[in-house]
């Protein structure tokens, strides 16, 4: 599942930038 | 003592709200009643105020780097920040074009609140000791219900604030972009005027907010007891809170949690717009994080 949502997964991880995404 | 731990968890997660949403209810309602005490908001009705409002939007700009420069999120909305950076091209029909431009701002500012959603469920307490795969889960199934839930204190029956409330765009004029553009928001309306009868505010909508993210029925999560417990205890908090905030509203917990029903035949419904969307215009692209959450969703 992480695999298929690498963003989502990245957002949950860090503190994703918007410029980031 | 468990009635003030949970309302000690509804200061904790209201607190969390402001910081990630800060175009309130209230603030909203505000705005739409003209008693915000700002410059009312620019009307978009028609092709023309929609061109004009990208100048609005222009003129207002530095304002709006400031205030993601201050990690203070703006409210869930469709936005027009990226309409300022394309421009309509000399061939080709530009209302076509400016729809679609409409279409891929809308999507900027989606994923912008996906990022907003995801760090409010990461602030309930116990959800980022989660597995991490239903953390995913969980956000994949509950964001868009979120985002349609937050849209609601922004409409009215004639339309919806835009643009962190910068904008008003009529109900009317959304209706008139071509298909399926012009299909997609009338469902968000027609929920939004029922759902605002309910009369919450940013308290309860903080509440309802986290259960909706709770949800333990959500198709392939692999540890559900814990993702139950921890709704639980927010369910046993809002219902307090309703019971606080409007004592004499009878029924507004069970009404809240039959919302929960209708959110998902919106979602469905929207999920099957993009899909369509994506098969009819050529010239779109979905957002790579917005793919991630609706492919395989429903």
């Amino acid at each position: 599942l992480k695999e298929k949502h690498k963003i989502l997964h990245q957002l949950l991880q860090n503190n994703t930038s918007p410029g980031d995404l | 003592p468990e009635a003030a731990d949970l309302r000690a968890l509804s200061r904790h997660l209201y607190e969390a709200y402001l910081k990630n949403f800060p175009l309130t209810k209230a603030k909203a309602r505000a705005i739409l009643s003209g008693k915000a005490g700002d410059k009312a908001p620019f009307v978009i009705h028609d092709m023309k105020s929609l061109m004009e409002g990208e100048q609005f939007i222009n003129c207002r700009q530095i304002p709006c780097q400031e205030h993601h420069q201050q990690q203070l999120a703006p409210a869930l909305a469709p936005g027009l920040a990226g309409l300022t950076e394309a421009h309509c091209g000399s061939d080709g029909n530009i209302s076509d074009e400016l729809e679609l431009r409409f279409f891929n701002s809308c999507q900027s500012r989606s994923v912008e609140a996906v990022r907003e959603v995801t760090e409010f469920a990461k602030s309930i307490p116990g959800f980022i000791d989660l597995d991490l795969n239903d953390q995913v889960t969980l956000l994949k199934y509950g964001v868009i219900e979120i985002l349609i839930i937050m849209m609601a204190p922004l409409m009215n029956k004639d339309g919806t604030l835009i643009s962190y409330g910068q904008i008003f765009m009529t109900r009317e004029f959304l209706k008139s972009l071509r298909k399926p553009f012009g299909q997609m928001m009338e469902p968000k309306f027609e929920f939004s005027v029922k759902f605002n009868t309910l009369e919450l505010d940013d308290n309860d909508m903080t509440l309802f907010l986290a259960v909706i993210i709770l949800s333990g029925d959500r198709p392939g999560l692999l540890n559900v007891k814990p993702i139950e417990r921890l709704q639980e205890t927010v369910l046993h908090s809002l219902e307090l809170q309703l019971k606080i905030s409007h004592p004499d509203s009878l029924q507004l917990f069970a009404k809240l949690l039959q919302k929960m029903t209708d959110l998902r035949q919106i979602v469905t419904d929207h999920v099957h717009f993009i899909q369509l969307l994506r098969k009819r215009e050529v010239d779109m692209c979905l957002h790579p994080l917005l793919q991630e959450i609706m492919k395989d969703l429903y």
